[in-house]
């Protein structure tokens, strides 16, 4: 009976593992579809306006976005260098870096939103390696599922062992 | 006390760090509103 | 015994397959944004950013550093305080323009 205990926990252990990696396989993915999307948009709106945009009102990646309320007084020193800065501000703020920046743009077609239409699911996939695709459709299925509350959390975890 | 050190400026992606800053500041602001509405409410009424 | 051996099994080699995956696509991720072509067109515009968000409610500031920038959040607790301190470089930082 104990060694059959010890089977069960290695088994929980080992479901939770995989689900942490499947979810680290579908944000390397997800980021995958976004840069090669950003990068299609803008080499066809180069294309389309005879060349890249102003230099001032683009921003290379990677960076960083802190975005606050308008009203948020931000005191800010910076070093003569500008090799430290620190701001302290009277409001509470949020960070985000480009890759959370491109997915609230849709360069992800929605899909970690479970939003994905059918037609954006074919970009998507044309995005990755073929042996990637059926991660891609997985992932669209499975987050339209929890988005219309269709798949309660240990339904997902049994979707990631099937998957998996 | 807790603060979070997270190294930026590397090539695009793992943002998965900032959820947990974000969250953090979040609650607290919660919580000091909290606070502060339960310092004003405490306050005994001036007797007339 | 041997029900659950075989399960667990399954499980290391599913296991297996996805630490292969990632690594995978961990490589193809640096190759694609490494890829001088594709860097050149790896950009946002300010026009972007204020996409994502309210811009009468909210101010976006971005922030560009070199490599190995340690950006630090103090205990919100004690106060809403950022600092990020470069060894690599001066860090850029600028408010995204309302218009």
């Amino acid at each position: 009976a104990q060694e059959c205990q010890n089977l069960e926990i290695e088994k929980q252990k080992r479901i939770e593992r995989i689900k942490q990696k499947r979810a680290q396989l579908q944000e390397l993915l997800l980021q995958q579809i976004a840069f090669k999307n950003l990068v299609q948009r803008n080499q066809q709106n180069e294309q389309q306006n005879q060349g890249p945009p102003a230099l001032n009102s683009t921003i290379q990646l990677p960076f960083l976005i802190v975005n606050t309320s308008k009203r948020t007084v931000i005191d800010c020193s910076i070093s003569s260098d500008k090799f430290e800065y620190l701001f302290n501000f009277d409001n509470t703020f949020e960070i985000h870096d480009d890759s959370e920046v491109l997915k609230r743009m849709g360069m992800s077609f929605g899909l970690e939103a479970g939003t994905c239409s059918a037609e954006d699911l074919r970009i998507a996939k044309s995005l990755v390696p073929k042996a990637l695709e059926g991660y891609i459709t997985d992932m669209s299925a499975e987050f339209s599922w929890i988005n219309q509350g269709l798949l309660s959390s240990s339904a997902q975890a049994v979707s990631h062992l099937e998957v998996a | 006390r807790s603060r979070i050190l997270v190294s930026i400026g590397e090539s695009f992606g793992t943002s998965e760090k900032f959820q947990k800053i974000n969250q953090m500041v979040c609650n607290s602001d919660s919580h000091l509103k909290r606070s502060a509405e339960v310092s004003a409410a405490s306050k005994p009424l001036k007797r007339l | 015994r041997h029900p659950r051996g075989a399960e667990l099994g399954e499980l290391q080699a599913a296991e297996r397959q996805l630490d292969d995956l990632i690594q995978t696509c961990m490589v193809q991720l640096r190759l694609l944004t490494e890829d001088p072509a594709n860097q050149h067109a790896a950009y946002v515009t300010c026009q972007d950013l204020r996409s994502i968000v309210d811009p009468s409610e909210q101010m976006v500031m971005v922030v560009k550093a070199p490599p190995e920038t340690q950006l630090q959040v103090s205990d919100p607790a004690e106060a809403f305080q950022v600092s990020v301190r470069s060894t690599q470089g001066p860090i850029d930082v600028f408010l995204c323009p309302e218009d």
